[in-house]
């Protein structure tokens, strides 16, 4: 199973 | 007031053409640094940054910052009307909520004016690190886009791995799989024909071709292609706007549960 991430996952919200 | 003129109008045709897919709504930063954009696609897996610094156009002229939100694909639609070889400028000025492009014929016996309504968009902008990347590999555009379009048709995602052999893309699907393999390539006539690959360690990721397609609409814009590659990190695939900034295109990848 792949799981799509999300790219908040990695980069910070401000 | 804002207002940028670009003799070479075709970057900014261009340049729409390679985000409108991917971002239905964004807002422009017009600063003294330049006109920028960062937006993200409506799930949030990939972001498009755009940076066309003040130096790169012939006229640039921002008296304090400003944010124009402003649908892409009514964008598109105007600067479409814009011929290849015309003259483009984008006007706003302070307290309205319109923006003006105009289109100036190369040999001046046309010109047009198109008036945009600007829009109040909520967009969520996100502190993308510096980071240093495990793979580097710079290739031809147009070799990057027919890997991307070919493999499409095989499956729906593609696992980038890196190793000291050169760069593997695989597809697997219902008919069958697919590798393409691209070793370094310095050797070239042209050096946009090169491939480079510059490896700190090994990598391998996976990633959703369907986006992967829709950042090779920035292949007009630049003969070459940059893919930074870390374990577990957002890829960065980004295109040079003729001296002038990029377009970086970072795509988060899928994992194995």
């Amino acid at each position: 199973l792949w799981l799509q991430r999300i790219l908040v996952l990695y980069f910070s919200l401000p | 007031m804002f207002e940028l003129r670009l003799v070479q109008g075709s970057l900014l045709k261009k340049v729409l053409e390679s985000i409108k897919d991917l971002v239905n709504d964004a807002n422009f930063d017009c600063s003294s640094t330049g006109f920028s954009l960062q937006a993200m696609d409506s799930s949030h897996v990939a972001l498009v940054a755009l940076l066309l610094r003040s130096e790169g156009f012939e006229h640039y002229r921002c008296d304090r910052n400003l944010t124009m939100g402003m649908n892409l694909a009514n964008m598109a639609k105007m600067l479409k009307c814009a011929g290849n070889d015309d003259i483009i400028t984008i006007k706003a000025d302070d307290g309205t909520d319109t923006v003006t492009f105009m289109f100036e014929s190369p040999s001046q016996d046309k010109i047009s004016d198109f008036e945009m309504k600007l829009m109040d968009i909520d967009s969520e902008h996100l502190g993308i690190p510096e980071a240093e990347y495990e793979a580097i590999i710079r290739m031809p555009s147009a070799e990057f886009a027919r890997i991307c379009r070919d493999l499409s048709s095989i499956g729906d995602t593609v696992v980038i791995s890196v190793t000291k052999e050169g760069v593997r893309f695989s597809a697997r699907g219902d008919i069958g799989a697919a590798n393409i393999v691209c070793r370094q390539n310095a050797t070239v006539d042209k050096p946009e024909d090169a491939t480079i690959i510059e490896m700190q360690e090994p990598v391998t990721l996976t990633f959703a071709l369907r986006y992967m397609n829709s950042f090779t609409k920035a292949t007009p814009l630049a003969e070459q292609v940059t893919i930074s590659m870390s374990s577990d990190l957002p890829v960065v695939v980004e295109y040079k706007v003729a001296g002038m900034g990029y377009i970086r295109y970072y795509l988060a990848p899928k994992i194995e549960e």
